[in-house]
């Protein structure tokens, strides 16, 4: 592994986005690893429809709520095409689903992995190292207060609330983390970004982390 | 905002200096510990900052092996 890995410094990762106050940050973060998986293919970098995902993920609950999985797991059952977010733009609200044409172009996705690395931090990274960034499950009840710095106490395992992306890892310093892009604006935590500390499953960061394929 | 509901959000905003304190004990061991403070969520109780945004759910999900080959699994 190298000691120090971040996607973004490939230009495979779109900014930081505000999912305000709809509850579908398991959307956010599943359309970020996709984002990114295309991109890492060679394809443009763009931003895809959260709120396509929000409204026609029929085994979720939009704004009220949702997982990782079972978002992936709709997309790769009914091979759904991710327009762009100028398309079908965000409202911060559940809407009704919009269908497109099947000839209306799209990001459909080819498969994905979902796994518990629980004690196995230094494998999700080679993951993340292979196949981009990892939509991951952790406890943020702590992170309602956080300004920046290494997330170390104040959050379990076990009880995981909130969906992120890991974009990559930083193992240069006393205490190795992984870099997090979160979906609350960019006025949050360090532009938009958190930092939890590696090696310890903290937060629950390891215990639900899904990789994409495109 | 009617006096109730700023009063509301002044009690939250009170409970959350209080709670700033007690993370932030933890962070003077190692200059690297996250520092928590004021931002766009101190107005909130903890109840409610989770009602709106922590409503991810879980999965219960098979642990990893070294020998797993990522992408079989869950393939069209």
């Amino acid at each position: 592994l190298p000691i120090r890995f971040d996607w973004r410094d490939k230009n495979v990762v779109t900014k930081v986005r505000n999912q305000q106050m709809c509850g579908g940050c398991w959307a956010f973060s599943v359309v970020g690893g996709i984002e990114s998986a295309y991109a890492i293919k060679g394809e443009s970098l763009e931003d895809l429809s959260v709120q396509q995902v929000i409204d026609c993920s029929y085994n979720n609950f939009g704004c009220s709520g949702g997982s990782t999985v079972n978002a992936l797991n709709w997309l790769n059952k009914t091979q759904v095409r991710l327009v762009r977010d100028s398309e079908y733009s965000f409202k911060a609200q559940t809407g009704l689903c919009h269908y497109f044409s099947g000839s209306h172009a799209g990001v459909s996705i080819k498969g994905y992995s979902s796994y518990d690395f629980s004690d196995k931090e230094d494998e999700m990274a080679k993951v993340l190292l292979a196949y981009g960034p990892l939509a991951v499950i952790v406890d943020a009840i702590s992170w309602q207060d956080y300004l920046g710095g290494i997330i170390q106490h104040h959050c379990s395992s076990g009880e995981a609330n909130h969906a992120v992306l890991i974009t990559g890892f930083d193992k240069t310093g006393n205490t190795p983390y992984w870099i997090v892009r979160n979906s609350w604006g960019t006025s949050w935590g360090v532009d938009g970004y958190a930092f939890v500390k590696m090696g310890a499953n903290i937060c629950g960061i390891a215990d639900s982390v899904s990789a994409v394929f495109v | 905002d009617s006096p109730e509901r700023s009063e509301k959000r002044s009690a939250a905003f009170r409970e959350s200096l209080k709670r700033h304190r007690y993370l932030n004990s933890f962070s003077s061991r190692a200059n690297t510990s996250a520092i928590y403070g004021i931002n766009q969520f101190s107005h909130l109780f903890p109840e409610e900052f989770r009602a709106i945004y922590l409503r991810s759910k879980p999965s219960q999900l098979p642990l990893y092996h070294k020998e797993l080959k990522m992408p079989a699994t869950h393939m069209p």
